[in-house]
């Protein structure tokens, strides 16, 4: 079944 | 800080909605208004809220300032307040606690309450201004019900947004159901419109979990902003009144 994928995987730490 | 706002419920509508998916938060200050960025736990669903100074008035702040609140701390005390009285939030430039004021104004009763403040080392993550493939603009209302219909078959649904409309479709153990949307302009109930602005197809899929508990701010706006571009996070915004508003990003589901 489909992954749950996480934040960090598109927007990065400021 | 000093920010007075009209209607005490206003906040606590915001705190309500979100504090079940984020703890602890800073309430960043300054002259631009209060903004606030939290992450669940699971680093999945992604709470920003904006309130602008416009929202407030008068609203002044000296120095940029983060109030490290507790929400359910928060929360206890903005149940003490009227749905109608105004609140005041002040707090000093290096503040060991935020003060609340609550005034009646058909009575003459004023309350006041400190809630401490916490150092919360939070991190903060850049969002990219995002041109999305598709806008769904729809009555907050519609959405909360599809979610919470929808979760009842499964954890997951596929949002699909084509110039045919959006379909949100799940499938789990007892079945399959879908709920398909197209553009409807309503003359003379436009808050019922359902809006699609689309650049290219798009279909993604996301936890319901998440949906259900982002749908907890419908009250606080008649229409919900649906926001996908492939292989980014979903954006869900609430608009507030004076360009404040309450947006949720959820990442998606990848694979099958």
């Amino acid at each position: 079944s489909a992954q749950q994928t996480r934040l960090e995987g598109f927007f990065k730490p400021t | 800080l000093e920010a007075r706002l009209e209607q005490a419920n206003l906040l606590k509508k915001v705190v309500d909605a979100i504090k079940d998916l984020v703890q602890d938060c800073n309430f960043d200050c300054n002259d631009s208004g209060i903004a606030l960025q939290a992450m669940d736990n699971s680093h999945v669903a992604l709470v920003s809220m904006m309130l602008k100074a416009e929202s407030f008035s008068p609203f002044r702040c000296d120095r940029n300032i983060a109030l490290g609140i507790n929400l359910s701390s928060l929360m206890k005390v903005l149940r003490c307040a009227q749905n109608e009285d105004i609140l005041t939030l002040k707090a000093d430039d290096a503040p060991d606690v935020v003060n609340l004021v609550f005034e009646s104004s058909e009575s003459d009763r004023l309350s006041e309450y400190d809630i401490k403040l916490m150092d919360i080392d939070q991190e903060h993550l850049g969002i990219p201004e995002t041109e999305y493939s598709a806008t769904i603009s729809m009555p907050a209302a519609e959405f909360q019900r599809i979610c919470r219909d929808l979760i009842a078959l499964s954890e997951s649904v596929a949002i699909e947004a084509t110039k045919e409309g959006v379909k949100f479709s799940c499938s789990g153990d007892i079945g399959n159901g879908a709920v398909t949307l197209r553009s409807h302009t309503n003359v003379e109930k436009p808050e019922l419109n359902v809006d699609i602005a689309l650049s290219e197809p798009v279909a993604l899929t996301f936890s319901l979990k998440y949906l259900v508990n982002f749908c907890k701010a419908s009250g606080l706006s008649g229409t919900v902003k649906l926001c996908l571009s492939s292989e980014v996070p979903l954006l869900v915004e609430y608009t507030l009144a004076s360009n404040s508003y309450l947006r949720f990003y959820l990442a998606p589901k990848i694979g099958d």
